[in-house]
């Protein structure tokens, strides 16, 4: 069953004697389903990776960094994970980004999708969709709107969009959200 | 071109199915 795009499944893991791109890794690429639950199969869960590993699954042709020139104007909508939250939730929460994404769920707004990623870190795990434009409203919306309804969070979770040119400059967290839900 | 969209109850099944 052919995918409408081929995903690519990055995986980094911090190693700070290396520069940061070294430690960006392209695993494997998916074109169909089932190479994709293949992919799945073979790898770590996301709970099972060790603190400061990341990893995204985005579309061919586009590296999961800001620094990529077709996501200098775009955004993430990042949702943030409490430490409490089980493995197993954690787990769930990006299958279904996965799921989401070479399904194609985002009806028109898909081609705006570049990418997901999930960052596992000690302060809490985030997984965040990313789009091609930070500042097309109507498309940011929409898409996390879809996200969220998707993944079955809570609608009293509160996720936040934010445009890369802005978390190139402040440390994530203190970036400001554009638009939140 | 065609879009190829796929709900998650049949990309699961595809998952199951040998």
């Amino acid at each position: 069953h052919p995918l409408l795009n081929r995903w690519a499944l990055w995986f980094f893991k911090n190693d700070r004697s290396w520069a940061w791109e070294d430690n960006l890794h392209l695993v494997t690429k998916s074109d169909t389903v089932e190479d994709f639950w293949a992919m799945y199969s073979h790898i770590q869960l996301a709970s099972k990776l060790s603190s400061s590993c990341d990893y995204a699954l985005f579309k061919d042709g586009i590296e999961p960094m800001r620094e990529d020139s077709r996501n200098k104007r775009g955004g993430r909508w990042l949702v943030s994970l409490a430490k409490q939250q089980c493995h197993s939730e954690l787990d769930r929460l990006w299958l279904e980004t996965l799921l989401r994404l070479i399904g194609e769920s985002f009806k028109e707004h898909s081609r705006k999708v570049r990418g997901a990623a999930i960052n596992i870190r000690a302060k809490g795990d985030k997984t965040a969709i990313w789009t091609r434009a930070a500042e097309n409203q109507e498309g940011v919306l929409h898409t996390g709107r879809v996200y969220k309804e998707r993944l079955g969070l809570s609608t009293k979770m509160v996720t936040g969009s934010q445009a890369h040119a802005d978390t190139a400059t402040k440390s994530n967290s203190l970036a400001k959200n554009k638009f939140v839900m | 071109g065609t879009r190829i969209i796929y709900d998650r109850k049949f990309l699961m099944e595809c998952r199951n199915s040998p």
